[in-house]
């Protein structure tokens, strides 16, 4: 089984 | 005043179409240096950048930064009222614009047709995209790699990449079976067969094909497509719009529970 991470946090921290 | 002026309207048109299923409403930034977009798909795993240089459009003037906050629904229905070889003009006289005018000209310039689109004021997410060195970059025809993912998505909803020094191998297991198409590195003069590779490190990723399958709806902007990935990063997918700009796609990669 496979999850996909939310990108927010990643988009976020510039 | 802002004035954006595009020679081949079909561009933006085609920029529009690419986005439209992933994004439903954005804010489009226009300073001098030209116009920019960022905005997350509603799941918060795809995120679509675009910049269009001032330098690309045949007029272009932004006297201070200003804001569009567009439906792209609305947008296209505008749109589809553009000629494909319509030049397409964005104005807005108004300092916080309500609405954002069109005009569509065609080459002879014996038609013209004029619309407004309302405005949304839209809660912006600051989001930036942090600076990557990416660890295996591929570079091929848009219209093989589309391919590659379209045939895939039958069989599975996700592809393993997996790059090495002399190729990149495109895995899937599903039900019915399992698979794998591998492209190798080849330095051909045509578009449509070279594929260049640049892998500092191989790296070993898995993408939803729904999503990829979305991002290639961009296939008709460029011939080819960069795919940039570092392991642990987004997939960046590039496609870059002749003298005028980009459009990025980015998309997080799936992990095992």
């Amino acid at each position: 089984q496979m999850s996909q991470k939310n990108m927010t946090d990643y988009f976020k921290a510039k | 005043m802002f004035e954006a002026k595009l020679q081949q309207g079909v561009i933006f048109k085609k920029i529009v179409d690419a986005i439209k299923d992933l994004v439903k409403s954005v804010n489009i930034d226009a300073s001098t240096s030209g116009l920019s977009m960022q905005a997350m798909d509603s799941a918060h795993v795809a995120l679509v950048s675009l910049k269009l240089n001032e330098n690309g459009f045949k007029d272009y003037r932004c006297d201070r930064p200003i804001t569009l906050g567009l439906s792209i629904e609305n947008l296209s229905k505008i749109l589809k009222c553009a000629g494909n070889d319509d030049t397409i003009t964005l104005q807005t006289d108004e300092e916080e614009p309500s609405s954002l005018k069109f005009f569509f000209e065609n080459q002879q310039a014996s038609k013209i047709s004029e619309f407004s689109l309302n405005l949304m004021s839209l809660d912006s997410e600051s989001l930036g995209i942090p600076d990557t060195d990416y660890s295996s970059v591929i570079q091929m025809s848009s219209a093989e790699f589309s391919r590659i993912c379209k045939e895939l998505s039958s069989i599975s909803e996700t592809v393993e990449i997996e790059t090495s020094k002399e190729s990149v191998k495109f895995s899937v297991q599903g039900d019915i079976g399992a698979g794998s198409i591998t492209v190798k590195n080849n330095q051909s003069d045509k578009d449509v067969d070279r594929v260049d590779l640049q892998i500092d490190q191989p790296v070993k990723l898995t993408f939803a094909l729904r999503y990829l399958n979305m991002f290639n709806k961009a296939v008709s902007l460029s011939s080819t497509v960069s795919l940039n990935m570092s392991e642990e990063n987004p997939l960046m997918v590039e496609y870059k719009i002749d003298d005028l700009g980009s459009l990025r796609f980015y998309l997080a990669p799936k992990i095992s529970d």
